[in-house]
């Protein structure tokens, strides 16, 4: 199932300049993150489209993060990272 | 009301090298 959003030319300077290195801070990645992919929220929880994965190797790799970052760094509530109020 | 979130489900494709 081919995912609806096209994550390719996405303007990613929302994560990459709040969220760097070495540190990474939790509170200013997760929250770039978020800011980031709430808006396709219902794309990239249907986990039978390719959305999720897609975006993350396009974040990881404008961003050059190391994989695994924004799912060891970022805990919200038990079902995921909360979205703020549209 | 809001009840929008990312699930861990999601979240957890970051571990997933894109080669994979």
């Amino acid at each position: 199932k081919p995912c609806p959003v096209n994550f390719e030319f996405m303007n990613y300077t929302i994560i990459t300049s709040r969220c760097k290195g070495p540190r990474y801070p939790a509170d200013l990645c997760c929250q770039a993150f978020k800011d980031f992919a709430c808006p396709y929220a219902e794309d990239l929880n249907d986990l039978e489209n390719e959305c999720s994965s897609t975006m993350f190797s396009y974040i990881n790799l404008y961003g050059s993060y190391p994989p695994g970052l924004f799912a060891s760094l970022c805990r919200d509530d038990k079902v995921g990272l909360i979205c703020p109020a549209s | 009301t809001n009840n929008r979130y990312i699930s861990y489900g999601s979240l957890s494709k970051n571990n997933v090298p894109c080669s994979r």
